[in-house]
């Protein structure tokens, strides 16, 4: 269970600030509008409305005892972004997670000591790019290469079939996969049964190799 | 090989816009801002100064032959995204993906017709929560929110054990995680039986939600 304390609660750093708490960590959001904190209330540990390039504020919610602090303000707080991480780091911190909005700002973040630098649409932008665009997958993760797990939409010629009907189970197994999950609207069914119908709309979370992906890809076309 | 028209040269769509050409797609760009244009020169097929809103400019490029169009601005440029997205889908491409700065923002996208929206600053942030530490996962996939998949080392309190004595499976469940596969070398073994031992250097895929997953994580520090 680790300390952290997450700077700036735009979409980075609320997302992550919310994702850490639900993981486990004890999570401290610091942020100067007061609305984002109130947002924030009950989806983290505590929130506080405060201007984290004040030094005193910092020592005040004794941050140097925390494990990590992620800043995460983007293009609009360069100047802020640098002098916060640079007051973490001058008050041992640890480990501080910098996001940075151009190379620029990445290197002098680097420079002034962030342990990592995180480039939210750089990355979102490379992983769009191979996975937006490979019609069949909405994500995949590999297991070893070429064989992983993806996440789907099915082809609609598989809608109201049961996935045995689809061929998409074990016993049938056409395309020597393994649906390990589906998704329905906001749940999901695990390890789902030979029986269970494929709905449209639903999301199937599919392991096998990248031939056979690539074989339910050229159906979902 | 596909014809992709890129709108709005910011991070995300500077990135998506190079990484498509790099990955042998035809890219053609479009910005209002000449200083992108001048940058993007030679990283993409076409690079072109111009208002994306205005129709007959889209027309003039011809815009409705391409397969795929990526509305790339963000937060700054919400009308203008939402207008170019319209026009996109109104001209007849086929397929868009469309970046979104809100929730709001992306159902609103999607109500006039993106096929695929993005939140590159909340997929970000959801990963760099698992991914970004020193310590915990090395990959994850959401399946929804908070509950995904995460391929991780298993803590060494588990090397030699079971999977039913670590407690890793349904018969037992301590973590109400699912152990969909192990990664070991260059194999995997699919859906582990209970009595799998667990080995150091394997790769575990585990299912489960964040908390559950944070449980697992905290052992293996
Ligand atoms: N000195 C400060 N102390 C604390 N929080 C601050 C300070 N300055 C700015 N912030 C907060 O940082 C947050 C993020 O700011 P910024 O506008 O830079 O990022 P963003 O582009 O909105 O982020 P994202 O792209 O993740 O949505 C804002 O909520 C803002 O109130
Ligand atoms: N009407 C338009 N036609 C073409 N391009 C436009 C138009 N309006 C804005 N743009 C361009 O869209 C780009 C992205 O704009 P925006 O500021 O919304 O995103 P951003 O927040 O900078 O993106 P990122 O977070 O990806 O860095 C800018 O380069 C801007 O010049």
């Amino acid at each position: 269970k680790k300390q952290v304390c997450v700077v700036g609660l735009g979409r980075f750093g609320s997302t992550i600030a919310r994702e850490l708490y639900q993981t486990g960590h004890d999570v401290l959001a610091i942020d100067i509008d007061e609305e984002k904190i109130q947002e924030m209330l009950g989806q983290v540990t505590y929130a506080v409305w405060a201007d984290a390039t004040n030094e005193s504020v910092l020592k005040e919610f004794e941050v140097s005892d925390y494990d990590v602090a992620v800043v995460a303000m983007g293009g609009n707080n360069i100047q802020t972004s640098i002098l916060v991480t640079a007051l973490m780091k001058g008050m041992g911190v640890p480990y501080v997670i910098a996001r940075a909005a151009s190379d620029i700002h990445g290197s002098t973040l680097e420079r002034i000591g962030a342990d990592k630098i995180i480039h939210p649409e750089m990355e979102s932008g490379v992983r769009a790019a191979h996975v937006g665009f490979d019609w069949g997958a909405l994500d995949y993760m590999p297991i070893v290469p070429n064989f992983g797990i993806c996440k789907m939409r099915p082809p609609a010629a598989m809608y109201h079939k049961t996935l045995e009907e689809a061929g998409l189970c074990n016993s049938s197994d056409r395309y020597n996969l393994s649906v390990m999950a589906i998704r329905r609207g906001r749940t999901y069914i695990m390890n789902p049964a030979d029986d269970e119908e494929v709905q449209p709309g639903d999301v199937l979370i599919v392991a096998g190799t990248n031939e056979h992906l690539g074989e339910l890809y050229e159906l979902a076309v």
